[in-house]
């Protein structure tokens, strides 16, 4: 479970291919390739080879060390790193673009429409709501409108029947 | 054979890993080609400086090519091993991972046609909450009548009271009395009119 | 075919988050 990270994994390969390589042009080969030279100059000879494998190992590297700077290759192997190691329980393989773009932004956006249609049903819930009051209080008022209009109808005929009795009255009142 | 473009860690790493590999290789050969050049100059000027000396710089060309082929051979091998580890270990999103940018194709997987019964259902929740929106507006409106007519109404009521009330004031404690009360008070009245027109003729006579 | 799927994984990367942020933005202006 201990995985190495993708970095030292990345500088441990480099170092093997060039133990492999430097092993493969080994002096011995070197010296056979040049045979006459070496015969006339070994000193010469071994040192010439040793300056090659040391300026050959040394190019390689500060290549390797470009390409890590110029692509900030170490932070984006780390945050590789830290994706694999969150998804290290996950077993079966996971979702791949479909090669339809319309298709794979429905995913995309789904949280916010879902979220869109939470708020508004929300809100709609909420008038419905209010609304149901704002009923409520018309029914009361309309009952209450209702009742003072009894009110004043009871009144009125009162009035009315007090006016036709006044009229008696006076007539009666009137008789010589 | 066909080619894995990587699209998925192109999408990551914003090359390709085969480019990205091409480039090491290429740098690589390079080195060791500008290497090799520089051990055969350095030969070179050596045997340049030894007097008499009968290795021709076409030997050396020689040699220098015949080390290079066998280096080249191995190099090319050697890389072609590690390109693979490269490519199998470094530079590939294993097949389970999810790139943090795609999470919600896992979390909200939503087809197309879902995506548009989603957005249906937003459209007609809009309609729906324009519509109460109006029904409020229709509401507020009838309550804002309502407490018209009913303050009217009161103003009747209370008109009925103040009519009760004036007869209250003259003593009389509901109305049907304060009207006998009047209409008696208007009969005194006419009595004493009466009579005053009856003295007023006596005077006259007199 | 390098560039290619450069371009286009570059796509995948960022225009759903581009084309995300009209949506909010149209949802936002839909709700006020």
């Amino acid at each position: 479970s201990s995985t190495i990270s993708r970095v030292k994994l990345l500088d441990t390969m480099v170092d093997t291919f060039l133990q492999k390589l430097v092993a493969a042009g080994s002096y011995k080969r070197f010296s056979d390739c040049y045979k006459r030279f070496y015969q006339l100059q070994p000193d010469m000879t071994q040192r010439i080879y040793d300056k090659f494998i040391t300026q050959l190992q040394a190019s390689i590297r500060e290549e390797i060390c470009e390409i890590k700077e110029e692509g900030n290759l170490e932070a984006v192997l780390n945050s590789l790193d830290k994706i694999v190691e969150e998804g290290r329980d996950r077993k079966e393989p996971a979702w791949r673009p479909s090669g339809i773009p319309e298709k794979d932004l429905c995913s995309i956006m789904a949280p916010y429409f879902l979220q869109q249609r939470d708020t508004l049903r929300h809100h709609v819930q909420k008038q419905e709501a209010k609304n149901r009051q704002l009923a409520d209080a018309i029914l009361a008022g309309r009952k209450q409108v209702e009742e003072l209009q009894l009110q004043i109808q009871a009144r009125q005929q009162a009035f009315q029947a007090l006016h036709r009795e006044q009229r008696e009255l006076l007539a009666v009142l009137r008789e010589p | 054979m066909s080619v894995d473009p990587m699209t998925y860690e192109a999408q990551f790493f914003g090359f390709t890993p085969q480019t990205c590999m091409l480039r090491i290789y290429i740098a690589f050969q390079d080195y060791l080609f500008e290497v090799m050049q520089a051990v055969e100059q350095v030969i070179l000027k050596k045997l340049d400086g030894i007097p008499g000396c009968e290795i021709s710089p076409v030997q050396i060309r020689k040699c220098t090519e015949k080390f290079l082929c066998f280096m080249k051979g191995r190099f090319d091998n050697l890389f072609g091993k590690m390109e693979e580890l490269f490519l199998q270990l470094i530079l590939r999103i294993p097949p389970h991972i999810l790139l943090p940018e795609d999470k919600c194709q896992e979390s909200h997987p939503c087809s197309e046609e879902e995506i548009q019964l989603l957005q249906q259902e937003i459209e007609q929740l809009q309609e729906k909450y324009k519509t109460e929106l109006r029904t409020r507006e229709a509401l507020l409106a009838e309550l804002e009548e309502q407490k018209i007519v009913q303050a009217k109404l009161r103003q009747t009521l209370t008109l009925f009271d103040e009519l009760e009330n004036v007869g209250r004031d003259r003593g009389t404690n509901d109305f049907r009395e304060g009207l006998v009360f009047l209409v008696q008070n208007s009969r005194k009245l006419q009595n004493i009119r009466d009579n005053v027109e009856r003295e007023s003729k006596k005077l006259k006579i007199s | 075919f390098d560039e290619i799927i450069v371009d286009l994984t570059t796509k995948r990367k960022q225009y759903p988050r581009k084309i995300l942020e009209c949506v909010i933005k149209t949802i936002k202006a839909q709700h006020e």
